[in-house]
């Protein structure tokens, strides 16, 4: 890094180029370097340059981090599109709670439709030795979460229910209604909303995240982010625009594929990855 | 979009003659859209280069219409680097062609395998599928119901082995005289040493003619990384697209096609066993390019 001492075009250079690799978004780098570029008139060093970039991002990212503590009682609903770690993250969310806030924990398989969901949140269930609510693949997935949510309040042997459901690319209009649908039959069901609406959002997607946000956010309200697979080389920076643009704040950060693998959302841990 | 900047950019122009610095302008505008259809940097900037070759050349400069003129080189130089035509698949009946289906967790290697295997048997060869995937909860199982689901056979195992597995199917294919074996395996990280190790070792084990990359087509700048060490350690033959029924304007494609300099064979469009169909550069490039 010292390397770079002297040459000032060269040091920013390289730090654009970070930031653009860490799928920041260009326009977003321009505004960052514009402003790191006035605020850094006098530094020349890379060190001392990236600990500015850092401060300045970690002002944009100011409130970004929120700590999940749900009363008993509580629903957690979790969505997004295909692929992006729902059903993992749902198990790993059940073992932060059961270890973590020494709650009772019970699992929905609100994924009807795709091939082998049941059975793969169930084996996850099955680790954790906690209750799942389920029925057939192929049944109305308002259903299956409408008997879930009734369940779990009558029997009350459990602090939380925690709901998974299908992918859904947030453009196919069926699917965003189908999820409405959902969290009307929760409503209908609980008597309340889902008191916690998490959007599931993959490490390594580009500046298409900020569009599923959008429609998500118009959709549901989430009450929080999930950033999946910072195990990778993927940095995460669409969550510098997000936290920006729509204000929902980040809990977790998937980093593997074990139930133990989702550490709360720390702004510094975010960009020591970055940098 | 990308149309819209560059008819902003011509428009001071306002009929003065096309000057190098003009032609400057607008590739720093094709270079953003790129960015912002998240074509990795790197690649932008050597498309960018080769753009800039032809664009600034003696004709160009003294063309009636440079817009329209630097618009098409922009164009056909993509369509260029994405491979000009669709490239077939052709596997052989009679002989047995291996495909080994690899790729970042949840790219959609399991349901491309099922869709490969439907493509193919609907093309008349004898296709068998296998899952490798020991470690992610109900993966086997996923395979065979959507093989089960759409009348196409999958290879039946209890095996923990991935390698071992890959060979029982790979032995049970050659004396079965399949024309197709196509390997589903886990999802892994390119940084992840073993399972990258565990690839390549299924590929030398069940002698896999081709190595597919799966890529989700909503990746950011992560996908020429991933491209260029999946490459590197396997020698990708070709690559899938997926998920291009979102509205991701997939400039990972373009970067998964400059690196690993192998062809993008198919788009998939949806999660049904019919969506998918074969990868149309000019399709790609009229979407990334907007
Ligand atoms: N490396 C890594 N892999 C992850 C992480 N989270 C999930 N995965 C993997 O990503 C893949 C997809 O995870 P799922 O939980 O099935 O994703 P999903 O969103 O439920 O998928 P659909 O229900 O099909 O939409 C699996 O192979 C998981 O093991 C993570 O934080 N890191
Ligand atoms: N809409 C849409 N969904 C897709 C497409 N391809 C795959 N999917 C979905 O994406 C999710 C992940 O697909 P999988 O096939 O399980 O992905 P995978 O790569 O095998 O995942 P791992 O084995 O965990 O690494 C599933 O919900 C699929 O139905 C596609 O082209 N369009
Ligand atoms: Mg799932
Ligand atoms: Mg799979």
């Amino acid at each position: 890094k010292g390397v770079f001492k002297g040459d000032k075009k060269g040091i920013l250079e390289k730090i654009e180029m970070t930031l653009l690799e860490a799928d920041m978004g260009p326009q977003t780098v321009v505004d960052i370097m514009e402003e790191l570029k006035n605020n850094a008139e006098g530094l020349r060093d890379y060190d001392l340059l990236s600990k500015q970039l850092a401060s300045q991002i970690s002002r944009i990212l100011q409130g970004s981090e929120r700590e999940l503590s749900p009363e008993k009682g509580s629903i957690i609903l979790v969505m997004g599109v295909n692929g992006v770690g729902k059903t993992t993250t749902v198990a790993k969310l059940a073992h932060y709670l059961i270890s973590e806030r020494k709650m009772k924990v019970s699992l929905a398989a609100g994924d009807t439709y795709r091939a082998a969901a049941v059975e793969q949140l169930a084996q996850w269930a099955n680790k954790l030795d906690i209750k799942l609510y389920s029925q057939q693949a192929g049944a109305d997935p308002g259903s299956v979460i409408f008997d879930a949510v009734r369940s779990f309040q009558q029997r009350g042997d459990s602090d939380i229910l925690i709901v998974d459901t299908g992918g859904r690319i947030h453009t196919n209009e069926n699917l965003i209604n189908q999820f409405t649908k959902i969290q009307r039959v929760i409503e209908k069901a609980a008597g309340k909303a889902a008191d916690e609406r998490i959007l599931i959002i993959d490490g390594t997607t580009g500046q298409n995240a900020l569009n599923q946000i959008d429609i998500f956010k118009k959709n549901s309200e989430p009450t929080g982010l999930i950033i999946t697979k910072m195990d990778g080389t993927a940095k995460g920076g669409i969550l510098v625009q997000s936290f920006r643009k729509f204000s929902i704040p980040v809990l977790f950060m998937g980093t593997g594929e074990r139930f133990e693998d989702l550490a709360p959302f720390k702004i510094t841990a975010y960009l020591e990855k970055i940098f | 979009n990308l149309k819209e900047r560059l008819r902003n950019t011509f428009a001071k122009l306002q009929g003065k003659r096309l000057t190098a610095s003009y032609v400057e302008e607008v590739l720093r505008e094709v270079r953003v859209a790129l960015l912002e259809a998240d074509v990795h940097y790197k690649v932008a900037s050597s498309f960018i280069k080769n753009v800039k070759e032809l664009a600034t050349g003696e004709k160009i400069l003294a063309s009636l219409t440079p817009y329209q003129q630097i618009i098409d080189i922009v164009y056909q130089e993509f369509v260029k680097v994405m491979g000009e035509t669709a490239v077939e698949l052709a596997p052989v009946k009679g002989k047995l062609t291996v495909f080994e289906i690899v790729g970042l967790q949840g790219s959609g290697k399991t349901t491309h395998t099922a869709k490969l295997a439907h493509h193919f048997q609907s093309a008349g060869f004898k296709v068998l599928t296998v899952s490798v995937d020991v470690y992610r909860p109900a993966a086997i199982e996923q395979l065979k119901i959507l093989c089960n689901n759409n009348g196409l056979e999958n290879f039946d195992h209890s095996g923990s082995k991935p390698v071992k597995i890959a060979k029982k199917a790979y032995d049970h294919a050659k004396k079965n005289g399949y024309d197709i074996l196509i390997i589903d395996t886990a999802g892994r990280l390119h940084i992840d040493d073993a399972m990258m190790k565990e690839a390549l070792a299924i590929k030398k084990t069940a002698e896999s003619n081709e190595i597919i990359l799966v890529v989700d087509s909503m990746a950011g700048q992560d996908a020429a990384n991933v491209a260029r060490e999946f490459n590197e350690l396997l020698n990708i033959t070709g690559s899938i697209l997926t998920k291009l029924d979102s509205d991701t304007r997939g400039g990972a494609a373009l970067s998964v096609r400059a690196i690993s300099d192998a062809p993008l064979l198919f788009a998939g469009t949806g999660e049904h066993i019919a969506d998918m169909e074969v990868f149309h550069p000019d399709r790609m490039a009229q979407r990334i390019l907007g």
